[in-house]
């Protein structure tokens, strides 16, 4: 089974056109192995992202080098995934 | 597993297993309203079932709903289960509902990714595509919000198999979005078509990343607008999408709900959040349907 210690959900409030292109450059950067939970789309809407912990310091250090700001909503996926399958477990009793 | 419909608890996250299951605890039930279609099998050969509430007639002009496409988005399966049993509890006590029942159909897939929802329950919990295996490629499935025949390979979808939003080697490639085109098809009266998702608590309308080129846009935007209130429209830049399918099929009320599932916990939604999505759903969905029954074309 798939884990995902350590693996992080970040959120960027996207600024300018210039950040959506940047953004829409690591959707096609394929070796950090990003998952879009919400694609760089226009300045109105936020852009979610699962960064896998192997990915976690090249992508901040992609975002801080570009000056784009992100906030971190979800700091370990594996134990949000843990509380749900210990939920699931319980409901199944 | 489950003896009645009574005691299925419906605030919880289940297996596909236990969710077909349910299914036929609810036509048995309901013998009179709710059918249960095959309507073909997944890549991985598990079967595709459809409930149909109907209360006569042939072919009577059909409302279309289907929940998790993208087999992570929980919330949708589960609320997909809430408002089929909503739906059978309701028919002959909600007058609206009772009248809609008595003059139109409603169908409704709600695993409408089989394979890949097994998947995230065995395997990998943010598995969102279709199992397919693609060849010259290591990587498994196709996005199959990406496969329909409309705008197939645009705009939002990807050429790349080990993206997630893969469109696939060929419009209507994955069996399970064929499954559903010839349902529809050899159908020929749906009236409406709904697909349910989830994430970012909107509502959107055919071609909404092209800002007005779908005729009836002033329609589907305004006549909901003001009454589903939670819920706003966005442009979504995504080609080969159901809805826009199904538009220009001639299907009007063609809209795709992207269900609460933000914030904090992203797909990973507490079951405690599935019957508060749910009814807050049920009173959107209700009202499409209402103005399709009192607006036929």
């Amino acid at each position: 089974e798939r884990v995902f210690i350590g693996d992080q959900v970040i959120r960027v409030n996207v600024q300018s056109e210039e950040q959506i292109q940047l953004l829409q450059a690591l959707e096609n950067q394929q070796e950090w192995e990003l998952d879009f939970w919400l694609h760089p789309v226009s300045t109105e809407l936020p852009v979610d992202i699962r960064v896998p912990h192997s990915s976690v310091s090249s992508v901040t250090e992609y975002l801080i080098a570009h000056n784009i700001h992100y906030s971190v909503i979800i700091n370990n996926l594996q134990e949000l995934l843990d509380e749900e399958k210990a939920e699931m477990e319980e409901n199944q009793m | 597993n489950e003896f009645s419909t009574r005691s299925f608890n419906f605030g919880a996250y289940h297996r596909l297993e236990t969710i077909y299951s349910w299914m036929d605890t609810l036509v048995a039930q309901y013998p009179k309203l709710v059918t249960k279609q095959d309507i073909g099998r997944s890549y991985e050969n598990r079967p595709m079932y459809v409930l149909k509430f109907s209360t006569g007639g042939n072919k009577r002009p059909a409302i279309w709903i289907d929940t998790g496409i993208h087999s992570r988005e929980w919330v949708s399966q589960a609320t997909g289960v809430w408002t089929a049993n909503k739906i059978a509890t309701d028919y002959g006590t909600d007058a609206s509902l009772t009248s809609l029942l008595n003059t139109m159909d409603i169908y409704m897939l709600l695993l409408a990714n089989p394979d890949g929802y097994a998947y995230t329950h065995s395997n990998d919990r943010m598995w969102r595509k279709t199992r397919s295996k693609n060849p010259g490629s290591v990587c498994i499935g196709v996005d199959p919000n990406r496969n329909w025949d409309a705008g197939f390979g645009g705009p939002g979808a990807s050429n790349n198999p080990c993206s997630e939003s893969y469109h696939g080697p060929s419009a209507h490639s994955e069996i399970e979005v064929k499954n559903v085109v010839n349902l529809i098809e050899s159908h020929g009266n749906f009236k409406s078509f709904i697909s349910v998702h989830a994430y970012s608590q909107l509502l959107m309308y055919p071609y909404g990343y092209s800002c007005g080129s779908v005729p009836h846009q002033p329609e589907l935007v305004r006549k909901e607008k003001h009454t589903v209130e939670s819920h706003l429209f966005l442009s979504d830049p995504a080609s080969g999408g159901s809805i826009d399918w199904s538009y220009n099929l001639g299907i009007k009320y063609s809209f795709a709900f992207e269900l609460r599932d933000t914030g904090r916990y992203g797909f990973i939604l507490p079951a405690n959040q599935i019957i508060p999505t749910a009814t807050e759903t049920w009173l959107a969905l209700k009202h499409i349907m209402e103005y399709v029954r009192d607006h036929p074309y």
